[in-house]
């Protein structure tokens, strides 16, 4: 996945992902594509959560799928998750749960219960970042006013780090793939460079929903696992998600 | 480049969306959290479950490929629904619902709102 947040000259959040599923899940010879990714295409939708007939969030989903992955609650905070590869990973979390000790959140019912729950933007990063968990994870925060966008990254026990927006040190926006910010990506798996590659030559002044689609269509940003794609503005309160396909030649991951 | 990764120059102008990467839009739906947990996805469900029996079916298809006995689908079956009741409320009881309306077993259904989890190594 590739998820980032980021703010225009005027102090506008922008906050975009594409979302990437199904590494070594069959390979689908006649389509040259994983299979669980072609799949789970028809299933994409996007969902308005109502409650008393007023929207409380909105989200990209799949049918079927109850937790969230990425959504946006209207005027306070937009949210996505990104996966955490780690050996103390979910499955121990999930052995744990079967065992009894049940302490942990289940990583997309978090989310899907922040975006339903949480009033700002700061109660939302206090949850995602106190809350014990089943799964590593990265959560992607963005808010409605300047500097309120970070990523946090998540041990299955604790917050590992908060990278923020810091418009003074020249960080207007924050991006993540499925790597600590602070360690190199594998090699074989960049898609971090060319993303900030691209953020960094469309500039601050130009950012928008435009530009940013334009840097998830960017191979190997694209790639063969990106199922969809999602444009979120908060203050907008504009959801917009697409269907992506990544033609050969195209990397698998 | 014509060599994995196969890096592109930073596109321009692809939006709106058209063209070889855009596969289509994506439809929108409303879920009333007034309805009881049960009843919340039917409608949604009730439209896409071809699309989800289809999709459940090929990740137990690639089950069988690597534990060819079929145990690992009896597991998830019969033993995964026991947990259903230990879900935080109200995914247990919305998953459910989803189970009923796309007429799919029930710990097939757990398996994919749990899929996260089992695949972060």
């Amino acid at each position: 996945c590739t998820s980032v947040v980021a703010e225009d000259k005027s102090g506008k959040l922008y906050h975009a992902r594409n979302l990437d599923f199904g590494l070594f899940l069959g390979w689908d010879v006649k389509n040259n594509s994983w299979m669980v990714t072609q799949l789970l295409r028809p299933l994409v939708v996007n969902v308005d959560f109502q409650r008393n007939g007023k929207t409380v969030f909105v989200s990209t989903s799949f049918a079927g799928y109850v937790g969230m992955l990425t959504g946006m609650k209207p005027g306070i905070f937009s949210l996505t998750m990104n996966e955490r590869f780690s050996i103390d990973g979910g499955y121990i979390g999930v052995l744990e749960w079967i065992l009894g000790k049940r302490d942990g959140m289940w990583m997309s019912f978090l989310t899907r219960s922040v975006l339903e729950n949480a009033t700002s933007y700061e109660e939302a990063k206090t949850l995602l970042s106190k809350t014990k968990l089943l799964a590593p994870a990265y959560f992607i925060l963005g808010g409605n006013k300047s500097e309120e966008g970070c990523v946090i990254t998540r041990s299955r026990a604790a917050c590992l780090d908060i990278w923020e927006l810091d418009l003074k040190n020249g960080t207007w926006y924050v991006l993540e793939t499925n790597y600590d910010h602070w360690k190199a990506p594998l090699p074989i798996d960049n898609r971090r460079d060319p993303a900030m590659k691209c953020m960094r030559r469309t500039s601050q002044q130009n950012i928008s929903f435009g530009t940013i689609y334009d840097m998830l269509s960017t191979k190997p940003v694209l790639n063969k696992l990106t199922t969809y794609t999602t444009l979120m503005s908060v203050s907008d309160n504009k959801l917009e998600a697409y269907l992506r396909i990544c033609p050969d030649p195209c990397m698998p991951w | 480049q014509d060599v994995p990764p196969y890096t592109e120059d930073c596109r321009s102008g692809t939006y709106p969306p058209s063209g070889p990467t855009f596969k289509g839009n994506v439809s929108w739906y409303t879920v009333n959290l007034d309805q009881a947990p049960q009843e919340r996805w039917q409608k949604l469900i009730s439209e896409k479950k071809t699309a989800l029996s289809i999709l459940i079916q090929a990740i137990k298809d690639l089950a069988t490929s690597f534990f060819p006995s079929e145990k690992i689908i009896k597991l998830v079956d019969t033993k995964l629904p026991l947990l259903i009741g230990t879900l935080p409320c109200p995914f247990g009881e919305e998953i459910k619902g989803i189970a009923d309306a796309s007429g799919l077993p029930l710990g097939e259904v757990m398996l994919f709102n749990i899929f996260y989890e089992v695949f972060t190594v």
